[in-house]
């Protein structure tokens, strides 16, 4: 562990937390992509299976139980309890165009072919895309809420971070793994474009308004 | 052995 994963991965927790809490206090999810809460939860459930097989610490189980706990509970919120205030409408990325092409490449391109080692490829490859149904549908609705900027602020530094853990872990440990690294890059890249809107026009704005 | 050790980053 290196103080890049541990911010990166608080940076994570502090994401989904702070969707969670939004989602919760305001009872509205008005703005969110529910398509992108089931893949976060469909990530963690195909990457956390190792759950049921091997333990490696309290930190990974501990964090990994609040991952999968918080995702499924943001997906109740979103399409159950608070199911009134989600906003389908702009909510209309095709996401079984990203699915389908995700789990064909995590068969093709993987470190093994065992089943825990395809889901774990899925899940990475399909966590570097996951987030596209939310920043479609905030380029739709032309804002986000300052929250809502703030939740993928946090969930794109938190991969950003990693990838400075992987260059940390590559020189001192001779460790990397390309799938993770090249979907690492990926992920981030698509945060670019927000992150350059949220830095200029974070300031001052009460509504982060995305030209459409 | 690069993906002998991957499992422990979330």
């Amino acid at each position: 562990m290196n103080i890049f994963r541990l911010t990166g991965d608080l940076s994570h927790l502090a994401a989904i937390i702070i969707l969670l809490l939004k989602i919760w206090k305001t009872r509205s999810c008005a703005g969110i992509s529910g398509k992108s809460q089931i893949l976060f939860a469909l990530v963690f459930t195909s990457r956390y299976l190792d759950l049921l097989t091997s333990f490696i610490s309290l930190y990974n189980t501990t964090m990994k139980v609040i991952y999968i706990g918080c995702a499924y509970a943001t997906v109740y919120l979103i399409y159950a309890k608070f199911k009134a205030t989600y906003d389908g409408n702009h909510d209309t990325f095709r996401v079984e165009f990203l699915v389908v092409p995700v789990g064909g490449l995590a068969f093709l391109v993987n470190h093994d072919f065992s089943p825990l080692e395809i889901l774990w490829t899925f899940s990475i490859y399909l966590e570097s895309v996951a987030i596209l149904p939310q920043l479609f549908m905030i380029s739709k609705t032309g804002e986000a809420e300052t929250i809502t900027t703030h939740y993928l602020f946090f969930l794109g530094l938190y991969r950003a971070l990693y990838l400075i853990n992987w260059i940390w872990r590559f020189y001192f440990e001779g460790f990397f793994d390309m799938i993770a690294i090249v979907a690492g890059v990926v992920q981030t890249i698509l945060y670019c474009d927000f992150f350059y809107l949220y830095v200029t026009k974070g300031e001052g704005r009460s509504q982060l308004s995305i030209p459409t | 052995e690069t993906d002998s050790k991957h499992k422990d980053e979330l």
